[in-house]
């Protein structure tokens, strides 16, 4: 699978964007957090789609954003 | 550090990893 580049979402409708990044998240994210994959996956669509690309080609950054995300659930769990 | 991240997301739902009718 070819890499995913911002002119290749430019060329996408906005919610087509979304989806399109999604889909190259998802099995990244579900390598970490099999059970939690779509629900962070999710949380992570809300960011700007300049840094979900970077993320995208940093495994640092997303590791790092994942975990975040996970933080951010148990707390509201647990509330 | 207050964290941006919205737990109330809609979660993602993959195609690729969707059932086949």
């Amino acid at each position: 699978q070819e890499p995913l580049t911002s002119s290749m979402l430019a060329a996408a409708p906005p919610q087509e964007q979304k989806q399109l990044l999604g889909e190259r998240l998802y099995p990244l994210i579900h390598s970490m957090h099999s059970a939690l994959a779509g629900k962070i996956t999710g949380m992570l669509l809300e960011i700007d789609n300049s840094e979900l690309l970077h993320m995208l080609e940093s495994p640092e950054s997303l590791h790092a954003k994942v975990e975040e995300a996970v933080a951010v659930l148990q707390a509201h769990q647990a509330k | 550090r207050k964290s941006t991240l919205n737990p109330n997301a809609k979660e993602f739902n993959p195609r690729a990893f969707a059932q086949p009718k």
